[in-house]
C-alpha cells in the first residue's frame, strides 16, 4: 500500500 | 485478503457478538468494563472516518459498520438500558481511561504516516486500540467470579490480535514493500498485554477450574 492509499485492514 | 486476516476479523466479530449476546440475553454486563467499551467505540469512530470516502471492498465496509454499530450499542446498553446499567460494576471499573486517550492522541500527532486529519486519527486509533483492553483486564483482576462469557470475550479479542500478527508476517513475505511500523509495533504491544490473561485462561481451562487473575 503506497502512502495515502486507504488502509485496507480493519 | 489472507486466511490469517479473515480468521482474525471473524474472531474479532465473534468477540463482539459474544459480548452483545451476553448483555442482550441475560441483561447483565457484570464483569464488563464500560471504559474498555467506550475506548473501543472511540477506536472505531476515529479509524473508520474514511468509511464513506474510500471504498475498499464490500467486506471492508460491512465489517466497519458492524464494528461501529456493535461497539456503540454495547456502550448504549451499559449506560442507558434500565436493567443492564444496574449490573454495571461501577465501583470496580475505575481505570482512568482519560489518561490513556490523551497520550495516544499526542502520539498520533507525532507518529503517523501522513500529517492529515484522517491519518492522525487513524494512528491515534491504532495506539488507542493497543491499550483499550487495560481497563477490562484491571476489572477482571478485581472481579471474584469471572463469568465465562466475559472471559471468552477477552480471549477472542486476544486471539484476533495473534491472528493479525500472523497476517502481517504472511503479507510481509508475499507483498513487496508491505511495511507498517505503526500497526506492527502497536499490534505487538497490544498482543503482549493479553499474555498473562492467556496464561491464566488456558491454565483454568486445562485444570477445569474457575478463571482467577491474580491482583
Amino acid at each position: 500500500r503506497q502512502r495515502g492509499e486507504p488502509h485496507d485492514e480493519l | 485478503m489472507n486466511l490469517f486476516r479473515l480468521a482474525g476479523d471473524m474472531t474479532h466479530l465473534v468477540s463482539v457478538v459474544v459480548l452483545l449476546l451476553k448483555i442482550h440475553t441475560i441483561k447483565s454486563c457484570a464483569g464488563v468494563s464500560l471504559k474498555t467499551q467506550e475506548l473501543y467505540a472511540l477506536v472505531f469512530a476515529a479509524r473508520y472516518l474514511d468509511l464513506f470516502v474510500h471504498f475498499v471492498s464490500l467486506y471492508n465496509t460491512v465489517m466497519k459498520l458492524v464494528f461501529l454499530a456493535s461497539s456503540f450499542t454495547i456502550v448504549w446498553y451499559m449506560r442507558r438500558h434500565k436493567i443492564v446499567r444496574r449490573t454495571y460494576d461501577k465501583e470496580h471499573d475505575t481505570f482512568r481511561h482519560h489518561f490513556i486517550v490523551l497520550p495516544c492522541l499526542v502520539l498520533g500527532l507525532l507518529l503517523n504516516e501522513k500529517f492529515t486529519f484522517r491519518e492522525v486519527m487513524w494512528a491515534f486509533s491504532i495506539y488507542l486500540e493497543a491499550v483499550a483492553i487495560l481497563p477490562q483486564l484491571v476489572l477482571l483482576q478485581r472481579t471474584r467470579n469471572i463469568d465465562n462469557l466475559t472471559a471468552q470475550y477477552v480471549f477472542f479479542l486476544g486471539a484476533y490480535r495473534v491472528l493479525y500478527i500472523f497476517n502481517w508476517i504472511y503479507r510481509y513475505f508475499t507483498e513487496p514493500h508491505f511495511v507498517h511500523w505503526i500497526s506492527w509495533i502497536a499490534g505487538i504491544v497490544q498482543t503482549l498485554l493479553y499474555g498473562d490473561f492467556f496464561y491464566y485462561y488456558i491454565l483454568s481451562w486445562k485444570n477445569n477450574v474457575k478463571l482467577e487473575l491474580p491482583a
